[in-house]
């Protein structure tokens, strides 16, 4: 079971540089054991450093990069463990554009294990959806579902 | 394992039997301020066992019913389902379709079937485990969320390492 | 003291709801005091209800309403006891745009009292501003300061 | 009174000297994400007197001091200068204009002026009081934290009524 572990979090340290990389166009991210010799109960430390920028403490990151960096390690849970179905509600709030269209592009890589759900306000995020649903309040405090399906670019009011 | 179906009735704002259909890929879901879109989130959650009215971002358990608007009374159940494909037997169940559903009344019983038969809550979490996904995996990101990854304790990422790993 | 404080708090109350039915186009909200014997120390409660709903905990609002929500507040107070500045970092994150609009239009009204610095992503405040800069990292991990005035309708470098 | 200038040389990613000069209404900041829109908000909460380093989003005050990038050297002071147009007297000080400047060397000394004139951070802390506005104050409301004041427990927000009335 420590084998097990060690093996696991070797693979996610490898994708998360790799992905972290990926999402900001460069720079080094990295997860460490607090106390190697204790691996299944000591905490897990995050070292990320954008591109250009010196190392520091995670802490000094802004919004943007903190959801990048958040969103490159869960990728890399996921290709470590991959879950059948992925549920993000509005991850890209901080997101500029340039990196939201970063992220969509990490998303779709995963599509082959993958089905994922997202909740967002971004139009960007709207266009790699295969289906998309609408929900309105027409009646005050009732949720009501709309489909609007891209194929046909209209929305069909289901 | 393919999700296939969320079907919600009486579930915070969805007051009327509503469903949402699912294929491969990626699912959008849009649309105004307050008008329901994290209540579906929500509703995933506790179908697979989430028994924290707090995380669910109420006071008690009750809040989850529909408790009324302008124009309706409040209701006396929440109901939810979910179906999956299970062509691949991922999930622990001999059966191509899997539904689990749960019913909470006002008056404070709960029922759980999976496929229709009735079980425990507990089964429908034991249904659940090693498949990645459950009410507090990692696999479910919350709005507000994302960021906790980066920001916790050591500690708290520690557990959702030792899920994962 | 206990005087001016309830005084304050009398025209908190009265502005939250009326700020709170302009943002939400309806609706209802107040402050209350959990211990009105002791108004100086006991713990302050926030009931807000938007149009067509029921009333219920302020925790079961989205994350849309109770960034209004605040906003609607942050503003009582200002009129309580106005700042002569006023600083907001991305609060307009989880607003769609038709919300995005109200705040903006209420933000406009306490022009006569306060400057205004507003960070934002959204084009739609971008319009709001008499002046906009620009922050820019061309040289990886330097800030550097870009002006864009809008009387011109064009970029000028400075 | 207005606030009409702020200068920052060598506060987190601001390296080299920049100013930002601001008129009567709305002025908006943008940018990427990264590039330094939140560093103005720490640079105007520290110059107006913060002393956590974590609210600074840091693990110590040397923190707010630029520390190199790829292509240049860390340095040895930060400083931030806040000028405002004290016409009307708001700011206990009898002068049109003033000057508050927060100066933090890498060696761990500090330096406060107002005017020009060396004083203590106290001294800059109780110009401002009074004045709605403060390092702490509820009119400087930072990223990702509009929702505390209908999320907060209510012995927080009692602090933020407190200062208000
Ligand atoms: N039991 C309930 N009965 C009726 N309505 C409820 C119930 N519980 C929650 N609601 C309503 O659901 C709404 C919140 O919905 P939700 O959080 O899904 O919005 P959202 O679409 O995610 O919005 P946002 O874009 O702002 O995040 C609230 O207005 C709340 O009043
Ligand atoms: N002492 C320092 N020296 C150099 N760079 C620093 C220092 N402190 C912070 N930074 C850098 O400043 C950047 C964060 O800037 P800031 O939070 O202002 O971004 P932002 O423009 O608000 O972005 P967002 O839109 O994502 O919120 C980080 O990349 C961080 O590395
Ligand atoms: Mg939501
Ligand atoms: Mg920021």
């Amino acid at each position: 079971s420590r084998e097990l572990f060690l093996t696991s979090f070797a693979e996610i340290r490898e994708r998360f540089g790799e992905f972290f990389r990926k999402l900001f166009g460069g720079g080094r991210a990295d997860v460490l054991l607090s106390d190697p010799d204790d691996p299944l109960e000591c905490g897990i430390e995050i070292i990320a450093r954008p591109p250009g920028k010196e190392l520091q403490s995670i802490s000094l990151l802004s919004g943007g990069e903190k959801t990048l960096a958040a969103v490159a390690l869960l990728f890399a849970i996921f290709r470590s463990k991959p879950s059948p179905l992925c549920i993000l509600d509005e991850v890209d709030a901080a997101l500029d554009e340039a990196n939201n269209d970063r992220f969509n592009a990490l998303v779709r890589e995963f599509l082959v294990d993958s089905q994922f759900i997202i909740i967002t306000h971004a139009k960007r995020t709207m266009t790699i959806a295969d289906v998309l649903y609408g929900v309105t309040m027409q009646e005050p405090g009732i949720s009501k579902r709309v489909s609007v399906k891209f194929e046909n670019q209209s929305a069909a009011v289901a | 394992m393919k999700l296939r179906k969320l079907e919600l009735h009486g579930f915070k704002s969805f007051a009327d039997r509503t469903d949402f259909v699912f294929e491969d890929g990626i699912t959008a879901i849009v649309g105004p301020n307050g008008c329901g879109k994290s209540n579906l989130v929500d509703a995933v959650r506790w179908v697979l066992g989430e028994q924290s009215a707090k995380s669910l971002r109420g006071s008690q358990m009750m809040d989850v019913i529909f408790n009324g608007s302008a124009t309706r009374k409040s209701q006396g159940l929440a109901e939810v389902t979910l179906t999956f494909d299970n062509t691949d037997r991922a999930l622990s169940c001999d059966s191509d379709f899997v539904g689990v559903t749960r019913k909470l009344y006002r008056s404070g019983e709960s029922e759980y079937l999976i496929n229709k038969n009735a079980c425990r809550l507990k089964d429908i979490r034991e249904l659940f485990l090693d498949t990645g996904l459950g009410y507090d995996s990692y696999s479910i990101i919350e709005q507000g969320k994302v960021e906790l990854l980066v920001q916790s304790s050591s500690i708290e990422r520690r557990a959702v390492f030792d899920e994962a790993a």
